[in-house]
């Protein structure tokens, strides 16, 4: 599980200071399928970033099952990410000039995980959303649907129990969408791996358990 | 007018090829909307590339207003491009180390506008995508909906006769979304653009008189 304390999330931009985030507690809790909404600029994906210990809060506390974790040091925190968390980003931020199946593979590569084994499980995860014609191809030879598919399997690599995934069906016509949908479903019924879904689709928002409206760095409902 | 006639795109990856456009005929007639749909790698953006001479077919045609322009030179079609055509591009392409501001003045800047024109026209585009007060920002400062509304308001700077868009809300919420959708029409209203959309959106789709579904490298429907 995953508890926020009041997080507050302030950048500095050309001499002044934004508050991205004002002041959040939020607990996600095992095997949930939560949905974060809200209008552009409004937080989602700072609050998800933070969630996944990407980055550090200006104020406030992270937990990881009660255990402190914002204050980790980035190696720390990148530890505890691999093993953990996977994230999908919202601009996919795939590696240049590296094949669909090498990115793929990055996060078992960085655990360590033997190459047969890591070459069975990337061919699987790139088959199971549509890929695996294409898996020596790099990114910028793929459309944008294709790349965001390649970042949804790479997320789901290392088999993480927390997927935190910034829109990751925002390039996908609505078959593949449903089809990636079910297919993150699946494995959270298989393995209990809780899935953060900031989205704008509704169709998406309306398979969430439980539903967080982000406006303006703050959170509405629970 | 745009026209289309008979045009392919073949792509050379990985030591093979791969038709990305099998024989694409199609008319897109002036002040019309019209929505490209289909599947993901169906072949849509690639067709919207062409259809701006953003880059070249492998064989077939492609007319502005009867003339012929996909023989022309890489500086000819830039040229007619600056003074004709809108882009926006599905993965924004904005230029990193650069204001909003600045980023939105670039096709005013290349046609030779004069500076506080330029500032005045730049600002009124950002207003109206609703990003006024984040034009001293660079790209990576802002949220990806509001680098989207950026990308939008470039390809408007230059008042294109033809705006091609590449999912141009697949990362706005959709009050946003129907804010951009007003903009837009309005701005055909006025001036006579003719719209192309890409768009997974359902909504957006509904809005266009006229829809094309793009399956597999070929058009369905007209
Ligand atoms: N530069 C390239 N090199 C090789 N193949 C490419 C290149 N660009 C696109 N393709 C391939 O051409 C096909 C059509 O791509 P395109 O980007 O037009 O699809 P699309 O309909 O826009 O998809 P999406 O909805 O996912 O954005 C895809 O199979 C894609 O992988
Ligand atoms: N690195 C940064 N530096 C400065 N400001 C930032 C940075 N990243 C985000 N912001 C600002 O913080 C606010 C929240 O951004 P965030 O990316 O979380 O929004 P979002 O809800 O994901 O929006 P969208 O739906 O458009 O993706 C926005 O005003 C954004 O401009
Ligand atoms: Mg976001
Ligand atoms: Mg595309």
């Amino acid at each position: 599980s995953v508890r926020l304390d009041a997080v507050t999330k302030v950048y500095a931009v050309s001499g002044q200071e934004l508050p991205a985030l004002r002041g959040i507690s939020l607990e996600i809790n095992p095997g949930e399928v939560l949905a974060l909404v809200g209008s552009s600029g409004s937080g989602k994906s700072t609050l998800l970033h933070l969630s996944g210990l990407l980055d550090r809060p200006t104020t406030g506390s992270i937990f990881y099952e009660n255990r402190r974790v914002d204050q980790l040091s980035p190696s720390e925190r990148a530890v505890l990410r691999s093993r953990r968390v996977g994230f999908v980003f919202q601009n996919f931020q795939l590696i240049p000039r590296t094949t669909a199946l090498e990115n793929v593979e990055m996060p078992l590569l960085y655990q360590g995980v033997p190459s047969r084994e890591r070459h069975e499980r990337a061919r699987m995860l790139l088959s199971s959303v549509g890929m695996s014609d294409r898996e020596r191809n790099f990114p910028s030879q793929l459309s944008g649907g294709q790349q965001q598919r390649v970042a949804i399997a790479r997320a789901l690599a290392a088999s993480p129990g927390l997927l935190l995934a910034d829109e990751p069906t925002g390039n996908l016509d609505s078959r593949s969408a449903s089809s990636i949908l079910d297919l993150l479903l699946t494995l959270k019924e298989r393995s209990g791996m809780t899935l953060v879904l900031v989205t704008h689709d509704q169709e998406l928002a309306r398979v969430a358990k439980r539903l967080v409206r982000v406006r303006d760095g703050l959170l509405e409902g629970s």
